[in-house]
């Protein structure tokens, strides 16, 4: 019933007496964040006119409606010399592990999400939102396929006046490998491990989608709904983001430089190795 | 070679658009991964071969006919590392904390190859069953571990085919760039039936037809 910390010496985070995240202490700044699920409903129409075209595996397009989770998760907090992690359970087909490792300037967010119950009838498309305090001011940047970082403005185009008929999905660009948001002070960036759709639709705030079952066609040429199964229940995924979070200017390496450092890292993996040595003492195998 | 060709010809395939953006038809989605499982398992075969040439450069020579062969020993038990090699094996399991060798060993090795050109390191997470367990590096100095419960969602899962409940972890440092490092791990036997085995306990009447050699 108590507020309570993991970290390291290089980061704390804080969590509510809910068990949601709520205040990041690292690289040189103190500050307000907040982590949480929320799913949108698929549009549903007949595809005869555009107005009516379903979401489906082309094309993301919510009908509107925004769901959120319980605001009380069940947790479990486990804390040692490498590694101190807090299991949260948002519902039967939600949950997450929130984890500092004692070496690392990250924090770690392995999620798992699935199946996506559709007894509703209702497709689902799941994100995780990271709310923080910095002033992003419609601004947030996104990678393009690990090379370039891209400058995208909220409900802007460069080359012509937009009015977006779609505000959300007009919003979400491709993250293959990051998605960040600054101001003059704080910056924070979000790596995934696949690539996802992401925005920043709101200011300071970072959103992935991680997840999406839907039960119609968008008729753009698959002619199937977006609706996996595996062992006759919907697809269960999990996945890793990261979360890098300090001053703009910290020391050396700068911030930027230890994403860099980190995204190399987790895209190109060490590949691991396991070998049954029942019968070899320590010494034969040196 | 043509291991290597089975995976390049099917990452050619994987260039489609639709696998890329993930909008081919389920059962192409499932003759996909098909495929890829078949190339990377395909692939494996070299690996082995090459990390076994690695750790054991004078067998170079005679690599396809060593990996072939049962690990021999010496007759006093004196290891013969000149033929032996290891099978390096993957978990793709991993994922949901599931991996045969670290949960039924009682002893076993685990490789990391860095595919970059610095230095790494990485926190390896393994599914275990035991409660204590040593970690060493290759030159025998003790690296700490820690014990974690697996998360509940995740031992829930409908398809995961195991029993463990926790993970053992530890930071696999220094691990040199496009080199690789191994880490030997003992499980320690705390009772009779972690040893033994519970049915050791049920006597038994044992049939020697043959003369039985104790080591």
């Amino acid at each position: 019933n108590d507020e309570f910390t993991i970290g390291n010496k290089y980061l704390n985070i804080s969590f509510s007496k809910n068990g949601m995240l709520s205040t990041i202490t690292a690289n040189g700044v103190s500050s307000y964040l907040r982590q949480t699920f929320a799913y949108y409903e698929g549009a549903f129409g007949d595809n005869s006119e555009f107005i009516k075209r379903a979401s489906g595996a082309y094309i993301f397009r919510p009908n509107g409606t925004e769901k959120f989770f319980g605001e009380n998760v069940e947790i479990k907090i486990i804390k040692g010399g490498l590694v101190e992690e807090v299991h949260q359970k948002f519902n039967e087909w939600i949950s997450q592990i929130v984890r500092v490792y004692s070496e690392e300037n990250h924090v770690e967010f392995e999620w798992l999400v699935g199946p996506i119950p559709i007894e509703d009838k209702v497709g689902k498309e799941i994100v995780t939102r990271f709310y923080s305090g910095i002033q992003s001011e419609g601004v947030f940047f996104t990678d393009s396929n690990g090379r370039e970082i891209i400058k995208r403005v909220r409900n802007h185009r460069d080359t012509w006046t937009l009015n977006l008929a779609e505000k959300i999905a007009g919003n979400y660009y491709p993250v293959t490998s990051k998605i960040a948001i600054e101001d003059d002070n704080i910056r924070m960036t979000v790596l995934n491990d696949r690539a996802q759709g992401g925005t920043s639709l709101q200011d300071g705030v970072i959103e992935l989608m991680i997840h999406r079952r839907l039960l119609h066609d968008d008729a753009f040429g698959v002619a199937e709904a977006l609706n996996e199964e595996a062992y006759g229940k919907g697809l269960v995924a999990r996945g890793h983001h990261y979360l890098v979070f300090g001053a703009q200017k910290t020391s050396n390496p700068s911030l930027k430089a230890r994403e860099r450092f980190l995204e190399v890292q987790k895209l190109l993996p060490n590949w691991i190795f396991l070998s049954d040595a029942s019968v070899l003492k320590f010494e034969e195998w040196q | 070679e043509p291991h290597l060709t089975a995976l390049r010809e099917v990452m050619g395939v994987m260039q489609h658009h639709d696998a890329v953006t993930g909008t081919e038809k389920q059962h192409v989605a499932e003759d996909y991964a098909r495929r890829l499982t078949i190339a990377i398992r395909a692939c494996s075969v070299t690996t082995k071969d090459v990390l076994n040439q690695l750790i054991n450069p004078d067998s170079k020579d005679e690599l396809h006919s060593v990996s072939k062969r049962n690990p021999k020993f010496h007759p006093h038990g004196a290891y013969k590392a000149k033929n032996y090699t290891f099978n390096y094996k993957s978990c793709n399991y991993l994922n949901i904390s599931q991996c045969d060798i670290s949960e039924t060993s009682s002893q076993f090795v685990v490789t990391l190859y860095n595919p970059l050109a610095h230095s790494g390191y990485q926190y390896v997470r393994l599914p275990i069953l035991g409660e204590k367990y040593i970690v060493k590096d290759y030159k025998g100095v003790e690296v700490v571990s820690q014990i974690v419960p697996i998360a509940e969602s995740i031992l829930n899962l409908p398809f995961r085919q195991s029993n463990t409940t926790h993970e053992l972890v530890f930071l696999a440092n220094e691990l040199p760039p496009l080199g690789y490092k191994s880490f030997f791990i003992t499980k320690l036997m705390e009772s009779f039936d972690d040893f033994f085995g519970a049915e050791a306990r049920e006597p038994s009447v044992i049939q020697l037809d043959e003369p039985v050699y104790y080591e």
